[in-house]
């Protein structure tokens, strides 16, 4: 489990960058 | 795991919506116990990509006029901080007991809740895009309402100009939008559409221009109008099928849960 959660974790941060970057994108 | 509505969504959540399945069933196997690991780096981490996905979304909301976007965005972005904050209980939580049940639970619930608002967001900007659309679509729409008024070939020749850059943009970005989507029948639906005002919209112009020009001869025009108001509901609907299909989803909030 331990590699599990810092890997989720990890993850999850790479996914917010995603939402974010894809909200800049289309609204600029 | 739930159906997202577009390739993009999919493409950005489904990843992680996985890692979370795959790591709460883990976890529900692995009741014994175990301590769990230091996650106050990881957790930060999250921490400040969270904070800068609300500062952008909060300047989206301010600068946006889209009224519908403005009411619907901040819920959204509230679960995504609210998670945020389950996460960093958790990890406070964890650093004094490596073996919490309560700080777990936390950690799966704010996993789950950043999926949730983060999906939320997607779908809320991209409600947003398909509004863009369809004003495009009603543009159309009101065009081809006056369709039926034009008696003049210089008129005709306006309408054609008003027309034509509308309709590629509606085509543009049906046809987009399309590719965009995870539901096939949806896809057959909007394509179908599209194609039928692709062959229709010319078609029309011409049945416009044999009105137009047995006016100015003076000879009956009975027919060619009724050909033209025909070709010009033929598109209305095509057009309206489109708005429709365009607002269908098979996004679900209640599968999340």
């Amino acid at each position: 489990l331990r590699v599990g959660w810092e890997q989720l974790l990890t993850s999850i941060q790479r996914n917010i960058n995603e939402v974010e970057n894809q909200i800049l994108t289309r609204d600029s | 795991m739930p159906t997202f509505h577009t390739k993009t969504i999919a493409g950005i959540l489904e990843p992680v919506a996985q890692q979370v399945s795959r790591l709460v069933i883990l976890h529900e196997e692995a009741e014994d116990g175990n301590a769990m690991p230091d996650l106050e780096r990881p957790v930060q981490g999250v921490s400040k990509a969270v904070a800068n996905l609300v500062k952008v979304g909060r300047d989206t909301i301010n600068s946006s006029n889209d009224q519908i976007l403005r009411q619907d965005m901040p819920a959204s972005l509230q679960r995504v901080e609210r998670a945020s904050h389950l996460l960093e209980e958790a990890s406070a939580m964890l650093k004094i007991d490596p073996y919490s049940q309560p700080a777990r639970k936390k950690l799966i619930e704010g996993s789950r809740g950043i999926l949730q608002g983060t999906s939320l967001l997607l779908t809320c900007f991209d409600e947003s895009e398909v509004r863009k659309i369809i004003r495009e679509c009603k543009k159309v729409l009101d065009y081809l309402a006056v369709a039926e008024v034009i008696d003049s070939m210089e008129d005709l020749v306006q309408f054609v100009k008003d027309l034509s850059p509308c309709l590629t943009k509606v085509s543009r970005d049906v046809d987009y939008r399309e590719k965009e989507l995870t539901h096939q029948v949806h896809r057959e639906m909007l394509s179908r559409s599209l194609e039928s005002i692709k062959t229709l919209a010319p078609v029309l112009i011409c049945a416009m221009k044999i009105y137009v020009q047995l006016v100015a001869q003076g000879k009956t025009e009975h027919e060619a109008a009724e050909n033209r108001n025909y070709l010009v509901h033929r598109m209305t609907d095509e057009i309206n099928e489109i708005i429709r299909v365009l607002q269908l989803t098979t996004y679900d909030e209640d599968e999340w849960e």
